[in-house]
């Protein structure tokens, strides 16, 4: 009797591929510590290698997008919005290799990069979008420094401590200003306690971690303008353990 | 004697003749694009 024919190859858009694809974007956003939540935006391809019964390992390459949900968010990846082509955005490529063993799907590596598309790709389509500037830029720190001190001044809850600068755009047409998003977290100083001594102030142990985010713009021609707007997260559990925060880093890449 | 046919006079018999309007399944991969493409 012939043998019976070799399985169809999988299809990128398949359901069986989409499902693979969806765990492993939960994965790989489930393990990033620094940046912003991804999103899938394209399946580029993928490879089934049969084991043996039930028992296949799948290679998967994808193409994601960052979306405005900082990793620490705890937006669900669902509502978070896919950053758009005009806030200059950011594509992580992503290499996953996942096991479906009786059905049941695990990640058994994940390699991934991201990388800002072309300043002349935004500037073609926008001649005047404020464009990706780099985290350490004078500006941009003395920015994020100013913004955090501003609403350290202004407000009655906790002392917050900076974690990570998220993104940063500069503009210098037709003003000259600087937009900032960064990480931070409550420490256990109340803002008048930190204006004696901010040294002494530390963050919250992880079991009552309140992370969250700000953003802040900052004109510096024609004239001097600070806007800062910082959002409390409120404690939640993490999802499982992950390594600790360094104090600042900027990492980019999840490997 | 089994004469052998030109590869190409075979294939041109071959060929399944196709029904109008047919149109090829799309690559299976890469797949479609939920956003954009940058």
């Amino acid at each position: 009797a012939p043998a019976a024919p070799p399985p169809a190859p999988l299809g990128c858009d398949d359901p069986e591929s989409e499902a693979a694809a969806e765990f492993a974007v939960n994965y790989i956003n489930g393990h990033s510590r620094h940046g912003y939540k991804f999103a899938l935006n394209r399946i580029d391809n993928i490879r089934v290698v049969p084991q043996g019964l039930n028992d296949d390992i799948m290679y998967l390459e994808l193409d994601l997008l960052e979306t405005t949900c900082h990793i620490l968010s705890p937006t669900p990846l669902e509502n978070c919005t896919v950053r758009s082509f005009t806030q200059h955005a950011v594509e992580g490529d992503c290499d996953v290799k996942l096991q479906k063993l009786n059905g049941k799907l695990s990640v058994l590596a994940s390699k991934c990069h991201s990388h800002a598309d072309s300043s002349e790709d935004v500037l073609r389509v926008c001649p005047d979008c404020p464009l990706l500037a780099s985290l350490n830029n004078t500006e941009v720190l003395a920015t994020v420094s100013a913004a955090l001190n501003d609403h350290n001044s202004r407000t009655a809850d906790p002392y917050l401590r900076l974690l990570e600068i998220g993104r940063a755009r500069m503009q210098y047409h037709p003003v000259h200003s600087v937009s900032v998003e960064f990480a931070v977290a409550a420490t256990n100083c109340s803002a008048a306690e930190a204006k004696e001594n901010a040294g002494a102030c530390q963050l919250l142990p992880e079991d009552q971690s309140n992370f969250g985010f700000c953003t802040a713009s900052r004109l510096i021609h024609p004239s001097e303008d600070l806007s800062v707007n910082c959002q409390l997260y409120g404690h939640q559990v993490p999802p499982h353990q992950l390594p600790p925060l360094p104090e600042h880093s900027t990492g980019q890449d999840t490997s | 004697p089994v004469a052998k046919r030109a590869v190409a006079e075979a294939a041109q018999h071959d060929k399944v003749p196709r029904p109008v309007g047919f149109v090829p399944p799309p690559p299976p991969c890469p797949g479609k694009i939920r956003h954009f493409d940058i």
